[in-house]
């Protein structure tokens, strides 16, 4: 229910087939990441984004602190 | 510093789980955490309850977003037990929060611990095997149509949208990464894992780095 018509999805799914394009383009050897088809290559970006980026940081940045003590002398 | 290091090699990750159509990576990414710090306390390794910290955290919005630090703050505040996963499993929506006495079994933690290490990803490895595995939060837009490798490129800091569990690290080769443990299931990247370059901050994995004291 509310989701768009097959053709609809179609043309989301052909962007998704540029966008492996444009992001393979820049792969320069072989341990570079490579992008496809996957079961996410029927959402938009925008639908994407809403349902699985759904964390925030806090929002009160001071929290957190930059390194203060050499970790590797704990116990 | 030793050049590879992976939690699960030491049999102290749990599997990959699916976080389906919720919105709670915030919730998989600190309880995966959770299990790993308690298995490294010395007890056994087990699936504990996302679906508890997604109905009973109230500073976060279940299936519909939260923070692993809020989270985590929530856990210390109320001491709650996690109990687990059989026992409250996930139904990949947010329900009512049920309680459990305080006579059953279950992980607590007795604090947490937050930083930045965004120019300090020595000493976030230093931390990764001295505590065990941690929580970040990092932009992964570009993760939608990621199948393998190490990512370099289309990933930023300054954008965080989804929390992570990092479990290792790997610098034997040309390119080192951080070995990303998601929440999308199996199939999903390389048996459910990301690999993200290290040194460069790159997705913004050390902007917001979070674990549990037990």
């Amino acid at each position: 229910a509310g989701s768009l018509p097959s053709q609809e999805r179609y043309q989301v799914f052909l962007k998704s087939l540029e966008r492996h394009r444009f992001l393979n383009s820049d792969a320069r050897d072989t341990s570079d990441a490579h992008y496809g088809i996957n079961q996410f290559s029927d959402l938009s970006v925008e639908e994407f984004t809403n349902i699985y980026l759904r964390s925030h940081p806090p929002r009160n940045k001071d929290y957190y602190v930059p390194k203060k003590k050499a970790f590797g002398e704990k116990s | 510093l030793p050049l590879q290091f992976d939690w699960r090699d030491k049999n102290l990750v749990t599997g990959v789980k699916n976080q389906l159509d919720c919105g709670a990576c915030w919730a998989f990414s600190i309880v995966g955490a959770i299990e790993s710090a308690n298995a490294i306390s010395g007890n056994p390794l087990e699936d504990l309850s996302v679906q508890q910290v997604i109905d009973c955290s109230y500073l976060d919005r279940g299936c519909n977003g939260g923070s692993t630090d809020s989270a985590l703050k929530w856990l210390n505040q109320t001491h709650t037990k996690l109990v687990r996963s059989s026992e409250y499993p996930f139904k990949a929506r947010t329900g009512t929060c049920h309680y459990f006495p305080p006579t059953e079994h279950g992980v607590s933690i007795n604090g947490y611990e937050a930083y930045d290490f965004s120019n300090y990803e020595e000493e976030m490895m230093k931390l990764l095997i001295s505590v065990g595995p941690l929580a970040v939060i990092v932009d992964a837009v570009s993760w939608q149509d990621y199948l393998g490798g190490i990512i370099q490129h289309h990933c930023s800091s300054g954008h965080s949208n989804h929390a992570v569990l990092v479990v290792g690290f790997d610098k034997t080769g040309d390119t080192p990464y951080w070995i990303v443990k998601n929440s999308w299931g199996t199939s999903w990247g390389v048996d459910g894992y990301v690999h993200v370059k290290m040194g460069e901050n790159v997705c913004g994995i050390a902007d917001f780095v979070t674990f549990p004291v037990m």
